[in-house]
């Protein structure tokens, strides 16, 4: 555990919470896309069933487990306890595109074909792109609330200190994971856009509004 | 690299 890693899981942590007190506080999920969510939950449950035969640490099996059950959470608000302020009409990316690429990918590219490690390499195919369903519509709505815009940019850092992360691990340590590598760098990529509107806009005290 | 086998990154 270095730094780089404690802070991107912190900040990892962070926006979960920030997005179920958001949700919670306000009794509603207007701008927060319910696909991008389920493709969250796909990816934590994709790569966490390790939590049933391998243990690392108390904290490794606590994050997950706090992972996995908030994102549930999320999902169960979005579409059961506040599902009558859920965006459907806006929220309309299509996730089996995102889905299938994803799998077939990771049957073709992976460490070792074996169940577990396939979906794990998925997980981590997934999740890379797992939040354009919300960019998606917050393209589309033109504009996202200040809470939202700071839900994006932890989750956006997250992956962001991990690259810092696996750069110090390869210089420490010398141990580096392609596949999670590559794929983290997409996942960051995809954010830079959004980073940009918030550090010029919403640090600013505006609104995140996108040019009309 | 490490173990394949075993992912201690979240």
């Amino acid at each position: 555990m270095n730094i780089f890693r404690l802070l991107g899981d912190l900040s990892h942590l962070l926006a979960i919470i920030v997005l179920l007190l958001k949700i919670w506080t306000t009794r509603s999920c207007a701008g927060i896309s319910g696909k991008s969510q389920i493709l969250f939950a796909i990816v934590y449950i994709a790569r966490y069933l390790d939590l049933l035969n391998t243990y690392i640490s108390a904290y490794n099996t606590i994050m997950k487990f706090v992972f996995i059950s908030a994102s549930l959470a999320t999902i169960f608000f979005m579409y059961v306890k506040f599902k009558a302020t859920y965006d459907h009409n806006h929220d309309s990316f299509r996730i089996e595109f995102l889905i299938a690429p994803a799998l077939v990918l990771a049957l073709l590219i992976n460490h070792e074909f074996s169940p577990l490690e396939i979906l794990w390499t998925f997980s981590i195919y997934l999740e890379s792109v797992a939040i354009l369903p919300q960019l998606f519509l917050v393209s589309k709505t033109g504009e996202a609330e200040s809470i939202t815009s700071h839900y994006l940019f932890a989750l956006g850092s997250y992956r962001g200190l991990y690259l810092l992360n696996w750069v110090y691990r390869y210089y420490a340590e010398d141990h580096y994971d392609l596949i999670a590598i590559v794929a983290g760098v997409v996942q960051t990529v995809l954010y830079c856009d959004f980073f940009y509107l918030y550090i010029t806009k919403v640090l600013k005290g505006k609104k995140l509004q996108l040019p009309a | 690299a490490g173990d394949v086998e075993e992912h201690d990154e979240l």
